[in-house]
């Protein structure tokens, strides 16, 4: 599934999910597939658990994909980096460091049902799936539904918006098993990742306000790093910054969560492009955006090992 | 044909609102016209200097096309026909699945 698997094509929930089950049974050394729940529809939502198997203790890096269901270069990214990771492990003495000395915890579909959705029916979803009696619109903006400042400015209280908060913090199920699972394993995860699109951007907390974090300087040059690893490859611009000022100011994102209970380093990634595709990068352009993204978080995770505390 | 043609004819429309005034105008007309608005997330972060990229659909590009030239608000079409992206960018493929 190394080289069989088409990794320059967007791919359906069905086929991502098999092959994480190839994956499973063909490198059991390296990886291992497991659910951390069952989203809103009743799909499982799975983790891949990448990294050398030890007894010894291990911390880890979380990465996300696929929280907006339209971001479709998300989860592309997501398969990408597994693929690369297996593929260098041999080769590649940083692959090989990054593998040996923590474990990464990929997600590749975090809204599962959203996905689906986009893929049958309308390509430009963004929620959850998720339906309330009370109203007749569906969804939840699965990074607004965090409980960091959850509702408050950048959110909205409306069903019908593509922001909409929830009812109350964590109440889609995606977002519950994976803080739950965040919060069991917050003392061993040393970065969160989050991959979104587009905007070219990599941000890092805070976004629900605009205040500096404690641990700024480490984080800010481990962005610096990172935008210029990134632009090394072809070339491709990435602005860099806390959330509320690069971006805009938006409330209960997974990224301030995961930072507020206790990941030291948490970044948001919004991948290509800056409006010329938007949400239809062909996918032609996979393997480039991929390629370039690889080299930043590489470069994030090799800082955080040997420069931050 | 992909998702059934539901998108032709719609379009994607990147504006920068130069004054409060534009960005509340906007909002307003957004929430009329009930676009899917691509960048920002949201409407209540439309404001003077942010661009917004909002796609909308057929039947209401005209009225937002009309009104933006009534309020002399500058604007950009980025994606002309979205149906027809949608399937130019799904044949984009690279050339080795060709092969």
């Amino acid at each position: 599934y190394l080289s069989g698997y088409n990794y320059e094509v967007y791919h359906s929930l069905e086929e991502i999910q098999n092959w994480m089950y190839h994956l499973n049974k063909t490198h059991p050394g390296l990886i291992h597939v497991f659910s951390i729940g069952k989203s809103y529809e009743g799909r499982p939502l799975y983790v891949l658990k990448l990294g050398r198997k030890s007894r010894t203790y291990k911390r880890a890096v979380w990465i996300d994909c696929g929280i907006h269901a339209r971001e479709w270069i998300s989860p592309a990214f997501c398969q990408w980096f597994v693929k690369e990771a297996l593929l260098t492990y041999k080769s590649d003495p940083t692959m090989r460091k990054m593998l040996n000395h923590l474990y990464f915890y990929i997600m590749p579909v975090f809204n599962v049902d959203g996905y689906h959705f986009s893929w049958t029916s309308d390509r430009f979803w963004r929620k959850t799936r998720s339906r309330s009696s009370r109203f007749r619109c569906r969804g939840v903006d699965a990074n607004r539904n965090w409980k960091v400042n959850w509702c408050d400015e950048g959110a909205s209280m409306h069903p019908c918006d593509d922001a909409y908060c929830g009812p109350f913090p964590e109440s889609e199920p995606e977002v519950k098993a994976v803080a739950t699972f965040l919060r069991k394993h917050r003392k061993h995860i040393r970065a969160y990742l989050s991959f979104h699109a587009y905007a070219q951007m990599l941000l890092y907390p805070y976004s629900y306000k605009y205040a500096t974090i404690p641990n700024f300087s480490c984080v800010e040059s481990a962005a610096y790093k990172a935008v210029n690893a990134l632009r090394s490859v072809y070339g491709v611009q990435y602005r860099y910054g806390p959330a509320s000022s690069t971006l805009y100011v938006s409330s209960g994102s997974s990224m301030d969560w995961a930072y507020k209970n206790g990941i030291p380093y948490t970044f948001a990634f919004e991948l290509r492009d800056t409006g010329h595709f938007g949400f239809l990068l062909p996918e032609m352009l996979i393997k480039p955006t991929c390629t370039e993204t690889m080299l930043a978080v590489k470069n994030i995770t090799m800082h955080l090992l040997k420069k931050c505390p | 044909q992909l998702y059934s043609n539901r998108y032709a004819g719609d379009k994607v429309i990147r504006l920068i609102p130069n004054t409060e005034e534009e960005a509340n105008a906007l909002k307003k007309i957004y929430h009329q016209l009930k676009v899917d608005l691509w960048q920002p997330s949201s409407i209540s972060y439309v404001s003077k200097g942010a661009v917004t990229d909002v796609h909308i659909p057929q039947n209401g590009s005209q009225a937002l096309l009309a009104f933006l030239q009534e309020a002399n608000i500058q604007y950009k079409i980025l994606i002309e026909d979205l149906q027809y992206t949608l399937e130019k960018t799904s044949s984009l493929r690279p050339q080795r699945n060709r092969r």
